[in-house]
Parts: C-alpha cells; structure tokens; sequence
C-alpha cells in the first residue's frame, strides 16, 4: 500500500524538521508511480503531484505522524477533494416527468445501470419506465424487457424499426398513459468518435428534453477515459457519470481523470450484476482505492 | 522527477515524449520502465539517432518481438500435468492454432475442435464468438455455438440471434442451466450433426469472484473429460482496459490454460498496450482483433501492425 512505499522512499526524513524538495524528492515519484498504475491519466498523475509538492514543502514535520503518513494524508485529501469532496445526487424535478438518458462505450453497464435505476428510483417511491433505444444490439431489447420484468416496472419497446427518437418519444407517452413520473432512456453503446451516433443521443434530446444525461463508465477503462469523456461531454454533453464494475479489483484511477478533466460529478456506482448493486459514489472511499 | 531509465543520452523533451507515448497507450509504467532503460544501448546497436523518430522506431521493434515471440509461461495452479496443453502436442496432434488446416472426420467428441471463450463483463466475448464463427465458416469449417451464458438477461437470446445470422447451429437450454451441461450438450450434439467446431459463450465474470472462477474451472474439467483434451481457450480484453487487464489475464490463467487473447474495440482510440505486459509477464499472445460490431471485424492478430499503431 502507499503508506508502505512512501516509508520506503521517505527514510531520508529520520530526524528532519521539515520537507524539502530533496527529502521527498522519492517520495514524490512513487507517488506518480502509484497513481499512473492505478490508472490515472499520465497528465492529471503528473499536476496532481506538482500541487502534492507544493503543499508539502515547507511544511513541518508533524508531530506524532511519519513523514510518510503526512504526505499520504495530503495526497488523500488532495485526492478527494479532486473527485468531489461531497457526494452528489441525481438531479430529479419533484414534480412531472424526469427524463434520465443514460449513455457511453460498449459494453460499459448502461442497460443493467437502467434496471438498478429503476428500482433504486421505484424504492424512492417513483414510478419509472424503461425505454429500450438500443436499435442496434441483438437481443437489446429483449435484455431490457426481461431486467424490466425483475423490478416490476413497464417498459416502451418498439420492434418495427423506429428510429431511436421516435422510440423515446412513444416512451414518454406510454409513461404519461401508465401516469408514470420517470422516463430512464436506455442507449446503444457507441464509440466517443462516432459522429452520426454522437448525433443520435442529441436528436433523441431534442426529441424529449433529458432532465439528466448520465455518461455510464467501466471502472477498468485505462488512459484512454479522459479522451471519452471529453468527446462525450463536448459532443453531447452530460451532467454526471456512473462508474460501473467497482466490485472487482480495478483500482479506478479513470474517475479521477475523468472529473478533474471534465468537472462532471460521479453520481452513482455500479458494485455487481444484480439489479440492487448500486450505490452513491463516496469520494473518500474512491481515494483509498486509488492509492491502494 | 523521471520515470524512466537514468544514463540516457536523449534530452529531457524526448523523454518527456516517450513516457507519455507509453504511458498513454496503457503500457503501465513496468513495460514503460523497461522499455526506455534498455533505449540507449539498442540505438546505438541499430545506428539511431538520440531523436524520437529513431526512438519510437526501435521502440516499436521491440513491441513487436515480444507479441510475436509469446509463449504462455503461466498455469493453472491445480492442473492436472497429465492432461496439459502440451501433453497432445506430444502425440502429434497439432491442438495449438485456433485455425485447422482441414476439418478432421467427426466421429466422436475427441475430434471435435471445442473452443471456450471467457473474460470480464462487457468484453466483446458474445460478439466475437459470432466473429470468430462467421470466419472458421468461410475457411469451411462447420461450426456449432453453445449458449453458455445461462445467468445473463438475454443473454441465450443474443447468440441465438448471432447463430442465426451467421448460419450455425446453436444448443442452448433454459436460463439458469448449468453451463457444463450445456457445454455437454453442444459437443454432442456437434458430433451427431457433423459439426467439426464448437464455440463455447460463457457469461462474463469479474476475476476477482472465486465462485465463479470455479464455476470456468468445472465446465473445463467436464470438456475435457468429453473430448479427451483441453479446449482451446481464448480470453477476451477490452482494448480500453488499463492495468487491471494484467490482473485479469493471471487470475483467468491461473485458473485455465488459456491458450491466448482476443483482443477487442481496436476501433475506439484505446491502443490495448495492456497486451504488452500481459505477452512480457504471462506470455499469453494475442491471436485475434476485434474491430467493430459486425461480423467480419474480426482480424487475425499481427504484431507489426499492431506495434506501428501504438504510437500512432
Ligand atoms: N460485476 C459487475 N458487472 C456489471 C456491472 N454493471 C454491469 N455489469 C455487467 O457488465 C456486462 C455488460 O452490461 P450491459 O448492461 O449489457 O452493458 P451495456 O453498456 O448496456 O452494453 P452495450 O449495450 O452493448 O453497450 C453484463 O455482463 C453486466 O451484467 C457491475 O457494476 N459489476
Ligand atoms: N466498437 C466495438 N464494439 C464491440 C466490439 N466487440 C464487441 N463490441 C460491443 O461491445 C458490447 C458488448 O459485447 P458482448 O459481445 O455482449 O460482450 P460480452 O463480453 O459477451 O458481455 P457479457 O456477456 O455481458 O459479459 C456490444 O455492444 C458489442 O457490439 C469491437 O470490436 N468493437
Ligand atoms: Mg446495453
Ligand atoms: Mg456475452
């Protein structure tokens, strides 16, 4: 764990006052060592321990801490103060119908996101429904449709090729019918890159006026999460991220990235694959994880 | 402040570039580390310039040797050594290469080819096994594919559509099956309808849930004891994975003799470097790409060109 490491790199310190830029020179690297292998982008491990340094010079040595465990503790606090210092919640009117879309890469959980969304939402006392947009994904949306039927929501689906849009907009009248209050928008997984389906989440928003859009992300995603979530956020645009398989063991630095570079708040966190793993995103817990 | 190797000649702007170059294409600092301490001596063995072109050029080279050169050099840890991989190889049965040169007679389950694809949620095993399928099919093989993912939402339902496309037969049962059964019944079922490949889905599986690394274990354990020797497994990561892909490809190896990794969503912006570590440590090659969503994106692996797009 860093704790360790940093002891390690640290000894110079035995019987110093203070930290100079000498002493925790060694410090300082396994740091950005640590922080890159948890997968934190090169750019962001890189400022990040530049602010680490330059809160840690010049400070005293803290009575009753190693150095090593007073450096560690600027980086936590560093750390969690970058992903959010508070948690933050979904953005819902109390009144009418809220409208989520849910978005992002292959494979990422959105269409299980949907499912534990809805009965999270359902255990709140709404009434969701489900729309099954995913035009694209063979079985789609008989995977909607089933997950649906576990939480004991309704769900829209349309098997006459309709255009996403289309399919979004008969979903917000089948939810008025059903006197439903909210409309979770399940999306095709798409490529940051790909202009004509980037296009297909704004015509669907243009269609029906998404209340909250929601950048689903995979935990284990490597460099490559700052560059996603910038197109997404530039192309598209939206207000918060779910990171998604935090019940393995991938140390989820691309959560990091991903809020210091685009400043959207991680709203929710997916911990499995039954429909009740879900959680809110807790970012102190998500800095220990990130230092391992 | 550097990462990287000390004592060598290039200017710091150089450096800089390389670690992000290697870093950024999810190298993990291991590989980005090794990489650039040995930089020096090979330019001058390869007469390069201290430039980032002449770099990058060796850099590439090396990538490409370790691709090429992998050899899985991790087992299960509770094999049985008298059925390893090796041991047919032993009998001159070529059992290595996912593609046969020609379909053996199917007259019984140990001449069926079984192959097993496995990995963690969302990977692109599904689709692949359509890809793969779809390909064998065009070399002439006959293939059969087993819906082995019998906990997922729609997920028997995904690959029949996919076998249907394709052409070839599917064996599923209903949902909550064990999958070793289903497994069963697909080799079986491809002796009696003279199918000469089996292409075994599996639900996706974080690496970190014994249980269900167990459960893989088991269904092996059963194919073999079928067919009288280990199926071809193939592992399948995300080319979006960072370092938790290293972790992935030892515990599924650990667990399984994985013959080697498909590696998928090559057409995103993610290089899949994670391939590199996985080849240097565990030995494991990549045997095919994933590029897209369709049936025919699906590519044999080839080192030089995946070496030249690293840091393109
Ligand atoms: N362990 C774990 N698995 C998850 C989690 N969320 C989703 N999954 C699994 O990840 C896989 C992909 O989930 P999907 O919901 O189909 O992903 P998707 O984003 O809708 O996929 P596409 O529609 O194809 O883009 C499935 O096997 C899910 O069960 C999670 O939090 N933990
Ligand atoms: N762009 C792109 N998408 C891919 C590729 N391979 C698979 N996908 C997509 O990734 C998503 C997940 O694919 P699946 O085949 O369902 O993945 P899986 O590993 O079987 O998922 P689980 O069974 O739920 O663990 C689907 O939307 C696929 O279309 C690829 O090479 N490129
Ligand atoms: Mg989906
Ligand atoms: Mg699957």
């Amino acid at each position: 764990d860093l704790t360790r490491r940093l002891e390690g790199a640290m000894r110079k310190l035995a019987g110093q006052p203070q930290l100079t830029e000498d002493n925790i020179k060694e410090a300082l690297r396994e740091i950005r060592l640590a922080l890159l292998e948890a997968d934190v982008h090169y750019q962001v491990a890189k400022d990040l321990v530049a602010r680490v340094r330059e809160q840690a010079l010049g400070q005293q040595v803290l009575q009753g801490l190693q150095p090593a465990q007073q450096v560690v503790k600027i980086v936590h606090e560093e750390l969690k103060r970058l992903l959010g210092g508070e948690t933050a919640s979904l953005q819902l009117p109390a009144k009418g119908m809220a409208t989520v879309m849910v978005l992002g890469l292959q494979g990422s959980g959105k269409t299980t996101f949907c499912g534990k969304l809805a009965r999270q939402l359902q255990k709140e006392g709404r009434r969701p429904l489900l729309v099954a947009a995913d035009i694209y994904r063979p079985a789609a949306i008989d995977q909607l449709e089933t997950i649906a039927g576990q939480v004991g929501v309704p769900v829209f689906s349309d098997r006459v090729k309709r255009s996403a849009p289309q399919i979004v907009k008969l979903g917000q009248r089948k939810a008025r019918d059903n006197d439903c209050d909210v409309l979770i928008v399940d999306t095709a997984g798409r490529l940051h890159i790909d202009q004509t389906l980037l296009q297909e989440l704004n015509d669907i928003d243009k269609m029906v006026p998404m209340d909250e859009k929601l950048l689903v992300l995979d935990a284990m995603t490597g460099q490559e999460a700052v560059h996603i979530a910038e197109q997404f956020a530039a192309q598209v645009g939206y207000d918060g991220v779910v990171l998604t398989k935090l019940d393995g063991d991938a140390r989820g630095g691309a959560a990091l990235s991903v809020k210091e570079i685009t400043g959207k708040p991680i709203k929710l966190v997916g911990v499995g694959e039954r429909l009740d793993d879900l959680e809110v995103f807790h970012p102190d817990r998500m800095a220990s994880r990130i230092l391992g | 402040q550097r990462l990287l190797g000390g004592g060598v000649k290039l200017d710091e702007d150089t450096l800089d570039a390389i670690e992000e170059l290697l870093i950024g294409a999810d190298m993990g600092v291991q590989s980005a580390v090794r990489i650039t301490r040995t930089i020096e001596s090979r330019l001058r063995e390869t007469g390069g310039e201290a430039d980032l072109p002449s770099v990058l050029r060796v850099i590439r080279g090396d990538v490409r040797q370790i691709l090429s050169e992998a050899k899985p050099k991790v087992k299960p840890l509770t094999w049985d050594d008298a059925l390893e991989p090796g041991a047919d190889r032993k009998k001159g049965r070529k059992i290595r290469t996912p593609v046969a040169a020609e379909p053996p007679a199917r007259e019984s389950a140990a001449d069926v080819r079984v192959v097993f694809v496995v990995g963690v949620n969302g990977t692109g095993k599904t689709t692949s096994i359509a890809k793969l399928g779809y390909l064998l099919q065009q070399r002439g093989h006959r293939v059969l594919l087993a819906a082995g993912d019998t906990f997922r939402a729609a997920a028997v339902e995904q690959i029949q559509v996919w076998a249907e496309r394709i052409g070839a037969l599917c064996v599923a049962q209903a949902p909550g099956a064990d999958p070793a059964a289903v497994a069963y019944d697909a080799i079986n079922a491809a002796v009696a309808r003279g199918c000469d490949t089996v292409i075994v889905d599996t639900a996706g599986r974080l690496h970190t849930k014994t249980n269900l690394m167990a459960e893989l274990a088991k269904v092996v354990r059963v194919i073999r004891k079928l067919t009288g020797h280990d199926p071809q497994t193939l592992l399948v990561v995300d080319a979006n994975t960072g370092q938790n892909g290293l972790a992935q490809a030892r515990v599924f190896a650990e667990t399984i003799p994985v013959e080697g990794l498909i590696l998928t969503k090559l057409d995103g912006t993610a290089k899949g470097g994670i391939v590199v570590a996985i080849a240097e440590t565990l030995g494991l090659p990549v045997l095919y790409v994933g590029m897209g969503e369709t049936v025919a994106d699906l590519a044999e692996f080839d080192p030089g060109t995946f070496a030249d797009a690293l840091f393109a």
